[in-house]
């Protein structure tokens, strides 16, 4: 009858100065995850059921890089990666470079279950998550504010200047969506 | 980057892990989490692990295999392992693990500024936290 979860929501530099209600947004945040996955496992359903939801809540809430929230890249748009891996017979599966599927972690475990492959990269784990009935976004869905602003900084220190927009058309709730607390850089 | 490691009530281990990279990564560029043995492995006679961080350096250290082979093979208590690989493998500041091993045995530590964290177990342990 034992169970057992652990969750991270990344690593990284907090300040411990961090305003208040910012810790108190990551504190529900991983509260959220936690119960999603204490739910399963209390249950008797599986931990690999546990460990998706789990990382099912932390890709949709915006304050952690996965899903909405993730960091831009390069060229100023979002590419996501996830395993998930089942300890009872070694079977795993994974994406890379997505960037279109809600939540990849879902795609990997589609990986894991319908191919006889571990990792699946770039459009083609796009479409494979596509063809399987995954939900797809368009990339603004993963824009967050806070992601933004430590990418426009990234940007003039490395460039000497800081783009006025992703590479991707913003809709307007993201357009208008207030910076959150940029100390606060997940790994 | 996010994760999760678990132990059911069936004896079963699993892991997950993921993330959006780093901040102005080359566009293509594949860091651990989606690498099983680099930021995410489980196995039942070992222990689950995810981790964060610097993914290059999980890649190159195989740092998910290796701190279940430590369990598994070194019969070291996970978080021994865990800390091992944070000691001794990886660089101050690189990141973070967390590990259950088949007994419910957990470990969520790390060597970087912070690791926003959360842990609950059927003993009633239970808790979240974002520093030491």
């Amino acid at each position: 009858s034992r169970w057992a979860i652990a969750l991270h929501g990344g690593a990284g530099f907090a300040s411990p100065d961090m305003a208040p209600e910012k810790v108190e947004q990551f504190r529900v945040a991983l509260e959220k995850a936690l119960a999603a996955g204490e739910k399963v496992l209390q249950s008797g359903g599986t931990a690999v059921d546990a460990v998706q939801q789990t990382v099912m809540v932390l890709e949709d809430a915006p304050y952690f890089n996965a899903g909405r929230g993730a960091v831009f890249n390069a060229e100023a748009f979002h590419q996501l990666d996830a395993s998930i891996m089942d300890g009872g017979n070694l079977d795993g599966g994974g994406v890379s470079a997505v960037k279109h599927v809600r939540n990849p972690i879902r795609a990997a475990r589609l990986v894991m279950e319908k191919t006889p492959h571990v990792l699946l990269t770039a459009d083609d784990a796009d479409q494979f998550a596509k063809t399987n009935g995954l939900e797809m976004v368009e990339q603004g869905y993963f824009y967050d504010a806070s992601s933004w602003a430590e990418f426009q900084q990234w940007s003039e220190k490395k460039n000497g200047v800081a783009p006025k927009a992703p590479s991707y058309p913003l809709n307007e709730s993201a357009a208008v969506a207030e910076p959150t607390d940029t100390n606060f850089t997940c790994g | 980057t996010v994760g999760c490691v678990a132990l059911d009530k069936h004896g079963n281990l699993a892991a997950a892990t993921s993330t959006g990279g780093m901040t102005g990564k080359l566009p293509g560029r594949v860091g651990d989490s989606p690498i099983l043995s680099a930021g995410t492995y489980a196995d039942n006679a070992g222990c689950a692990v995810s981790g964060t961080g610097v993914g290059e350096q999980y890649i190159r250290h195989a740092i998910a295999f290796q701190t279940n082979w430590r369990v598994k093979e070194n019969q070291q208590p996970v978080a021994d392992a865990v800390q091992d690989c944070l000691d001794k493998v990886l660089n101050p500041g690189d990141g973070g693990i967390i590990a259950i091993d088949h007994d419910g045995n957990m470990a969520l530590q790390y060597n970087s500024g912070s690791m926003s964290r959360g842990w609950s177990d059927w003993r009633g342990n239970r808790g979240v936290a974002i520093w030491k």
